[in-house]
């Protein structure tokens, strides 16, 4: 089981629709600083349903939708679309791959699918935690987190595991 | 859920005291519950110690060995309750080469099994890749994302104790 | 006290605009005090944006833009208020190779007029001493320091604009 | 002007008397993790007078002394001794060098010495502040400062330019 595919479009600095196939084994993403990096990871958490606008280094939701730049006007919603496979039937459906999506309106409202068909984000939290790819928390480790880790409160560190459990 | 993070936390914590072995040749560390009394609310203490050391409290450690105990408890949680996919953003430019590759050894390990994504500028984390996506901007500011397949990607040699300093 | 701060606060701001640009061609970047009718307790906000890209706040920058912007700040007050000696301690590690170019080239500037000292991993920075200070453990676990002349230092040739992207 | 010369003894992981010759120009401090780079760049800040405990990452002043590591014990006292170049006679006493030097002992108790004479803290900062070495918090970058003075509030930032004015 693995991230087949992601497709995303409007969201943060991501204007045109970009489409990416995945591998399993180790893959490593590289550029300039600025160029957009952080912003595909925060793509994937995001797809994934987080909900801490902080978390995607926002004030608010919205501020992921695409913010235009000079010679750029913006947008007025963010759509990222994550193809899982499931092969090996991990997911308890019975489809050979299952297409996870989550768009947001400037007006900050979130829209979840699976399949295309429109579900809540519960829906989406309960079909993710039974192949173990859960939550970001539990396997995306964003930039700058390590030391986020170490310095925060033990009680707060208690999130981490709880998460995983 | 309370049994489910006390077992949770009973497999991270003996993962845990592996990883720091592992990363801190000759050092010991724990994780440690600040309550036991009340399992319910109790936080969680990290504690590590590298070989020929006697410091116990991390804010004593030093930048890289900060970075090193931080994956330890990632990894621990990552190994306790395993994820298909995993996602990290810029851990490793706190370390010097040794650890870079005891780093890259684990995660080589953990894509036998998952699928890994690391964002990074380091030359070596690249060499052990099959995949790379290559980041950048357009002329008007927006990202844009190229692939490309790797040939032979590096398994990082056993670093072996003779390299140890 | 407080003409000596209205007078630094002048001069640090315009050289914090000067930083920005060498640091982020084509951006723009200032330093606004946040209550100038209580000039006594007013606080520094720090704006920084990159070239081609709209965004103010630091807090929506990358990680690698936000080393930029606090070495932009910190160079404007070593600038306005020159000192004999800087010691920098690992503030280059989430740089890209263009960025950690034109880091290099200031940093040269200032070593005509001062000592400067750098505690660093990366191979590029050392290219640039005359002396470096080899920091290990002894088989007792405490520090000993090996001192060795550089021949030819490397000032980092003027990057040009040809080399941004 | 610039930094001749350091001793230090009993500081950090420091345990025996180490002395380093420096140069102007750039020099570089390289080594493994934890070999106690950033221990010779706390000694520097320390012996320039700095006061905060957090800031060189202990809990109280004598954290500061050789707590000994597994194969020797702590030591009683540490001290640190700088020898500034004054051949331009910037700073305003007919020497062409002149020795800082800062001791502690496990009651907490710092001594200062200039050129070997018991003198006040107060009369250290005003012999460097002549020379706009100052102290440590205008020309020192601690490790993780860069993140530390974009995080702060602004009425925190205003401290770097009172420092310097
Ligand atoms: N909603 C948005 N609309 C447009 N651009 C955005 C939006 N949110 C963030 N950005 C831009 O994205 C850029 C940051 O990208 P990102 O953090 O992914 O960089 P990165 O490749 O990770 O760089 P680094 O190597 O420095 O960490 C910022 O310069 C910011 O201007
Ligand atoms: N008072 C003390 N007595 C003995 N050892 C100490 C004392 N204070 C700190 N140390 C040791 O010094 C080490 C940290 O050294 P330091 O922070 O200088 O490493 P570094 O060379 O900067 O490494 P990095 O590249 O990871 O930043 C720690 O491992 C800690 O055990
Ligand atoms: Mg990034
Ligand atoms: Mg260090």
């Amino acid at each position: 089981m693995f991230l087949r595919q992601i497709q995303i479009r409007g969201f943060k600095s991501f204007a045109d629709k970009t489409v990416l196939e995945f591998i399993p084994g180790v893959s490593v993403i590289v550029g300039p600083n600025g160029s957009g990096k952080s912003n595909l990871v925060d793509a994937i958490s995001w797809a994934l349903g987080e909900q801490g606008a902080r978390a995607l280094r926002g004030g608010q939701m919205a501020d992921v939708i695409f913010a235009g730049t000079p010679s750029r006007p913006a947008l007025g919603m963010a759509e990222v679309k994550l193809v899982i496979d499931n092969e090996a039937g991990l997911i308890p459906v019975p489809m050979s791959e299952i297409e996870v999506s989550r768009s947001i309106f400037r007006s900050g409202d979130s829209e979840y699918r699976i399949n295309g068909k429109l579900v809540r984000l519960l829906d989406v939290q309960e079909l993710l935690s039974e192949s173990g790819i859960g939550r970001a928390l539990h396997t995306v480790v964003g930039q700058g987190q390590l030391e986020e880790v170490l310095l925060s409160r033990p009680e707060d560190r208690r999130k981490y595991i709880e998460e995983a459990a | 859920i309370q049994e489910s993070f006390d077992a949770a936390f009973r497999d991270v914590a003996g993962q845990f005291e592996r990883f720091v072995k592992e990363l801190f040749p000759g050092g010991e560390g724990r994780l440690v519950l600040t309550d036991p009394a009340h399992p319910l609310e109790a936080g969680i203490e990290i504690e590590a110690s590298p070989g020929r050391k006697r410091v116990k409290r991390i804010s004593l450690l030093s930048g890289g060995e900060r970075s090193l105990a931080a994956l330890a408890f990632l990894f621990a949680i990552f190994t306790a309750r395993p994820s298909p996919f995993y996602l990290m953003d810029e851990v490793e430019p706190a370390l010097d080469d040794l650890n870079l590759h005891r780093f890259l050894r684990l995660v080589a390990g953990f894509a036998r099994d998952a699928q890994v994504m690391i964002v990074t500028h380091q030359k070596r984390t690249m060499e052990i890749a099959s995949m790379m996506y290559g980041v950048s901007l357009n002329k008007d500011g927006t990202t844009k994302i190229l692939c490309q397949r790797l040939e032979h990607p590096e398994v990082p040699p056993d670093p072996g104790d003779a390299a140890s300093p």
